[in-house]
C-alpha cells in the first residue's frame, strides 16, 4: 500500500535525514507506478510527477517524522487541484430552448446519461425534452423512448429517413410551443478518428449551437483517454465531461488525463444503471480513488 | 522506437513506454522487459533491431493458445454465452458471430437473455430480423435463466446446431448480478449437460487495467473459455489482453473491428503484436 511503500523508502535513508538522489528517484517511481496502475496516461503521469517533485521533496517532507504520509498528502492535494478542486456547478443559460449535446465513444453511457440528465434537470425546474439523434444503432430510439417514459419526460425519436440534424431542428422549433425549455440530444457513439461521424457532430454544433457539449467517458478507459479527449476537443470543442460506471472498481485515472489535456470540467459521475444514479463529480473522492 | 540505437536505459524506457501506452500495465511490462534483459544477456543480442524482434516474439508467444474448448462437432447444440460489463459490445458481437456461422450454413438460435436493459430485446431482434436468424425473446423483466432454459428446449427439439446467448451487461463488482450468471449456467447445464460449451468475455479494447479485474471475476464465476475483444478499429491497442493472458491464461479468440455485421475476425497474435508497434 502506498503509505507503507514510501515509509519504507524513507526509513532506509543512509544520510541523516538527507534524501539521496536514489531515494528521490525511488519515491517518484513509486508514485508514478500507482498512477499508471490507475490508468493515468503515461505522459500525463510523467508531467504530474515533475509538477510534484519540488514540493514532494522539500524541507517540510525531509524534516517530517512521517515523510511518506507527507508526500501522499502533497500528491493527493495536487491531484484534487488538477481534477478541478471542488465539485463544479452545472449552470446552463436559458435560451428558449437551451440545448445539451451528448457525445462520445460507443457504449460509454450516453443514452443512459441523457435519461439521467433529464431527470436531474426536471428536479431543477427545467422542462426537458429528450431527442433521440442516433439513427444507426438498432433500437437506439426505442431505448431512449423507454427511458423517457420511465421518468415521464417527453421523448422525440427521429422519423424514418430523417437525419439527426433535421430531428434536432424540428424539436428545437417546436419546443417553445410545447413548453420545453431544454433539449437533451443523444447522439450515436463514434470513434474520434471517424471523420465522417465527427463531421456530423460539427454540423449539429454549427446549426444548433448547443449551450453544453458533454463528452461521455467510461471510467474504465485506459491510456487512450488522452487521444479521445484531445481529438473531440480539437475537432468539436467540449464544454465538459461525464464519467460513467463509477459504481465499478475501475480506479478512473482517465479522469486526470481528461483534465490535464483539456482543462475542461468533469461535470457528472454516473454511478449506476438507474436514472437516479447521477452525482456531481467530486475531485477529492476521485483523487483518493486514483491513489487506491 | 528508433532502431540501431544503443541498448541502454533510454532504449528500454522507450520500449516500456510503448507497452504501457498500449495498456499492458506496469506489472506485465516490467516482467516482460526484465525477461527481455535476461534474454539479451544470454543470447548476447547486440542490435536494437534484434532486441525489438525478441520482444515482439515474446509478446506473440504469450498470446498464442491451444484451443481447449470441446469440439463443436461433438456437441449439438453447441452453446455459447456472451458475458461482460456494460456497453462492451456483447449484443453486437453475438449478432456478428451468428451471421458468420450462418454464412457457413449452420442452424443458429439466438437467445435474448438480457431481460433487464431498456430495448435490449428489440436491439437483438432487429439484428436477427435483418439477417434472418431465429431469436428467442421474452418479456422485459422475465427471468433470464428461464428464457435460456426454454430456448435450449427449442434448440434440442428443432435440432439447432448452435445456441448463442446474449446476457445483460453487469459490473463484476455486483455479486447479485454475478450470481444471476452462475444460476444461468446451472439452469442451462440441467437442460444440456456441459452447456455452455463456450463462455466468451466481451472486452472493450479501450479498457485499461480494470480489464484484469473483469477477467478475474468473470472467470472465477463462470470459467471463461475466451475473450471477444471489441472496438479494435479504434485507436486503443487493447494490450490489456496480454496481461490477462499472461496472468490468467485466458485467450483472445475473436476481434470486433467495427459496427457492421461482418466486422469480426479470428484473433491473430501476429497482426495484434505488429499493431502495437505501429
Ligand atoms: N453500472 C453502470 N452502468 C452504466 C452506467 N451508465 C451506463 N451504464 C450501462 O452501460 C451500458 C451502455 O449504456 P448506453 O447508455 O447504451 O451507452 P451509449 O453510449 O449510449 O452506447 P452507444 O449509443 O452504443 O454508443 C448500458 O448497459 C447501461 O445501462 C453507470 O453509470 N453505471
Ligand atoms: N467501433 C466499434 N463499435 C462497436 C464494436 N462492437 C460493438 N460496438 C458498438 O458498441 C456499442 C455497444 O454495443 P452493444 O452491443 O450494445 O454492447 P453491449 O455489451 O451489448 O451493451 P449492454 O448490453 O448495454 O451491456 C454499440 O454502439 C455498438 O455498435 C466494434 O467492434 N467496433
Ligand atoms: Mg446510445
Ligand atoms: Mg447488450
Amino acid at each position: 500500500q502506498l503509505t507503507n511503500k514510501l515509509d519504507q523508502i524513507f526509513r532506509n535513508l543512509t544520510n541523516r535525514g538527507k534524501l539521496t538522489p536514489a531515494n528521490i528517484h525511488e519515491t517518484l517511481r513509486e508514485i508514478r507506478r500507482v498512477l499508471l496502475e490507475a490508468d493515468v496516461n503515461y505522459k500525463v503521469a510523467k508531467d504530474f510527477i515533475s509538477q510534484v517533485e519540488a514540493e514532494a521533496l522539500g524541507e517540510e517532507v525531509i524534516s517530517s517524522i512521517t515523510p511518506g504520509q507527507k508526500v501522499i498528502k502533497i500528491v493527493h492535494s495536487k491531484l484534487v487541484e488538477l481534477l478541478g478542486g471542488s465539485a463544479v456547478s452545472f449552470d446552463i443559460p436559458r435560451r428558449e430552448p437551451s440545448k445539451i449535446m451528448l457525445v462520445g465513444l460507443q457504449g460509454s453511457g450516453k443514452t443512459t446519461l441523457a435519461g439521467k440528465l433529464a431527470l436531474y434537470l426536471k428536479g431543477k425546474n427545467w422542462s426537458p425534452v429528450l431527442v433521440a439523434a442516433d439513427i444507426y444503432r438498432p433500437a437506439a430510439g426505442e431505448q431512449l423512448n423507454i427511458l423517457g417514459k420511465s421518468i415521464s419526460i417527453p421523448t422525440v425519436v427521429f422519423e424514418p429517413g430523417e437525419k439527426p440534424l433535421e430531428t434536432c431542428l424540428r424539436v428545437a422549433r417546436e419546443a417553445p410551443r410545447r413548453g420545453w425549455d431544454i433539449l437533451i440530444m443523444d447522439t450515436a457513439g463514434r470513434l474520434q478518428i471517424d471523420t465522417v461521424m465527427m463531421a456530423e457532430l460539427k454540423q449539429l454544433k454549427n446549426k444548433l449551437t448547443p449551450e453544453k457539449i458533454i463528452l461521455v467517458v467510461d471510467s474504465m478507459t485506459g491510456q487512450e483517454a488522452v487521444a479521445v479527449a484531445s481529438e473531440f476537443e480539437k475537432e468539436l470543442g467540449v464544454d465538459g465531461f461525464a464519467l460513467t460506471k463509477l459504481d465499478g472498481d475501475a480506479r478512473g485515472g482517465a479522469a486526470l488525463s481528461l483534465r490535464a489535456i483539456t482543462m475542461k470540467p468533469i461535470l457528472f459521475a454516473g454511478v449506476g444503471e438507474k436514472l437516479s444514479q447521477l452525482e456531481p463529480f467530486y475531485p477529492d473522492r476521485m483523487a483518493s480513488r486514483i491513489l487506491g | 522506437v528508433g532502431l540501431n540505437r544503443n541498448i541502454d536505459r533510454d532504449f528500454l524506457d522507450a520500449l516500456e513506454e510503448v507497452l504501457i501506452t498500449s495498456d499492458l500495465g506496469v506489472k506485465a511490462t516490467i516482467e516482460i522487459i526484465e525477461d527481455l534483459q535476461d534474454k539479451v544477456k544470454q543470447s548476447r543480442l547486440r542490435s536494437s533491431e534484434d532486441i525489438y524482434d525478441a520482444l515482439k516474439n515474446e509478446l506473440k508467444r504469450i498470446l498464442i493458445y491451444r484451443d481447449n474448448s470441446p469440439a463443436e462437432t461433438r456437441c449439438s447444440p453447441y452453446v455459447v454465452t456472451f458475458v461482460g460489463v456494460n456497453g462492451t459490445g456483447k449484443t453486437t458481437s453475438i449478432a456478428k458471430f451468428a451471421y458468420r456461422l450462418k454464412q457457413s450454413g449452420k442452424r443458429i438460435l439466438l437467445v435474448a437473455a438480457d431481460t433487464f436493459r431498456a430495448a435490449a430485446q428489440e436491439q437483438l431482434s432487429q439484428w436477427a430480423q435483418r439477417y434472418d436468424i431465429t431469436v428467442v425473446n421474452s418479456q422485459a423483466g422475465s427471468d433470464s435463466a428461464a428464457v435460456a432454459f426454454d430456448a435450449l428446449e427449442k434448440a434440442l427439439a428443432q435440432k439447432y446446431e448452435y445456441v448463442l446467448v446474449d446476457t445483460a451487461g453487469r459490473l463484476h463488482t455486483k455479486s447479485n448480478l454475478m450470481e444471476e450468471l452462475k444460476k444461468l449456467n446451472r439452469v442451462m447445464a440441467k437442460k444440456i449437460p456441459g452447456a455452455p460449451h463456450e463462455t466468451l468475455l466481451v472486452l472493450d479494447a479501450t479498457t485499461g487495467q480494470n480489464g484484469i479485474q473483469q477477467a478475474l471475476a468473470f472467470n472465477q464465476a463462470l470459467n471463461l473459455t475466451g475473450i471477444f475483444l471489441t472496438k479494435l478499429d479504434g485507436t486503443a491497442k487493447g494490450g490489456i489482453v496480454l496481461a490477462i493472458k499472461k496472468e490468467l491464461d485466458i485467450p483472445v479468440k475473436y476481434v470486433g473491428t467495427g459496427e457492421k455485421i461482418e466486422d469480426m475476425v479470428e484473433f491473430d497474435p501476429e497482426e495484434f503484436v505488429e499493431d502495437i508497434f505501429r
